[in-house]
């Protein structure tokens, strides 16, 4: 575990706390696009199958459970929360995120390190997770008034997978050279559609 | 060493 890493999974998990507390504290997610917390959900139950097979850490078990239960309790109150599901704006939150779901199995089923179903799991997971985004950038667009508390959680998302690229990089030079063609290039996909979010951000 | 990535990571 590297400081670039910890410091990625921290901000990961503040991203969203956030989001839980702007629902929470507010009893409202508009501006918050359902689709993508629902694509995370995916991202996280495909990639954190191995919770109950492979132990690595501590740590690494109880952030795979926060991350399961928190995704869920966010898709839970945005449908059925009586409040804050009034509160979705469904006609802006037009994502077509199947299409997403769709093209990052195909890929995974034809780019994969291994043709198993644990291996075409986590690239699924991987590719979902670099787009997951799209449905919460369109609607950000769309809406005028993004308040800051939902930008701040697109904010700490993007630093996340920027911190794990540099995290990446600081493996690439101490511990060999393992193939992480799959995460380098997702990974700069998913942090480069953020570039012009963190644009916006900051000019604003 | 194309090993496959490890999987320790979130």
């Amino acid at each position: 575990m590297n400081a670039f890493r910890f410091l990625g999974d921290m901000t990961h998990l503040f991203s969203v706390l956030v989001l839980l507390l702007k629902i929470y504290a507010t009893k409202s997610c508009s501006g918050v696009s359902r689709k993508t917390q629902e694509l995370y959900m995916v991202v996280f139950l495909a990639r954190y199958m191995d919770l109950f097979t492979d132990y690595i850490s501590l740590y690494n078990s109880v952030m795979k459970v926060v991350f399961i239960t928190s995704s869920a309790a966010i898709v839970w109150c945005m449908r059925r929360h009586p409040q804050v599901r009034r509160t979705y704006d469904k006609e802006q939150d037009t994502f077509r995120h199947v299409v997403l779901v769709a093209a990052a199995f195909v890929l995974a089923l034809i780019f994969n390190e291994r043709f198993t179903f644990r291996e075409i799991c986590w690239a699924f997971s991987i590719y979902l997770e670099a787009v997951a985004i799209l449905p919460q950038l369109v609607l950000l667009q769309r809406g005028r008034n993004v308040d800051n508390l939902t930008g701040q959680y697109v904010f700490f998302l993007g630093a996340y997978r920027a911190f794990y690229i540099l995290n990446w990089i600081y493996r690439y030079f101490t511990e060999g050279h393992h193939s992480r063609w799959i995460s380098w290039l997702s990974g700069l996909v998913q942090t480069g559609l953020y570039a012009d979010f963190f644009y916006y951000y900051f000019l604003r | 060493d194309c090993l496959s990535a490890p999987k320790d990571e979130l």
